[in-house]
């Protein structure tokens, strides 16, 4: 009953914590040209564990920055434009705070419950693993 | 020096979930 593909459709957080339902649902996002906005998530979650006093946190900032808000990534076309706007704000600034990926976060992760999760759930990749 | 792809990716890396 507490099997991990039991686990897999109770939330997207379920599946995102399991190393096996992480990898299949990347794989999946892969094929839908949308693992950038998964990395993305992933690296808020890293980026937020940082230490703020290593100079690596800035360094890592500007790189998510760069990667997945400054182009026209997949992540880029779902945020909102003021949440851009926030984080390149911040960025310039050397503004640096553990919280300042949250709101993006919070917006990919939405989109992410909303759409990809429930493909993922009835997509070929899952069905032939289950 | 790490580059910022590999920063970047160690990131990540530090936030997936371990094997059981």
């Amino acid at each position: 009953p507490d099997s991990p593909l039991s686990r897999w459709t109770k939330s997207l957080h379920s599946l995102l914590g399991d190393q096996d339902g992480a990898v299949l649902f990347r794989t999946f996002l892969e094929r839908e040209k949308s693992a950038d906005a998964l990395d993305f998530w992933f690296a808020c979650n890293g980026f937020r564990q940082m230490d703020l006093k290593d100079t690596k946190t800035q360094r890592v900032a500007k790189a998510i920055y760069k990667r997945y808000i400054e182009n026209n990534s997949v992540v880029a076309k779902q945020l909102k434009p003021p949440t851009k706007t926030f984080i390149r704000d911040n960025i310039k600034r050397q503004h640096i705070d553990s919280a300042m990926f949250d709101q993006a976060q919070t917006e990919i992760q939405t989109d992410m419950e909303e759409n990809a999760y429930q493909m993922f759930l009835t997509s070929d990749i899952y069905l032939e693993y289950v | 020096i790490d580059s910022e792809d590999d920063l970047l990716q160690e990131c990540i890396s530090s936030a997936m979930p371990k094997k059981k």
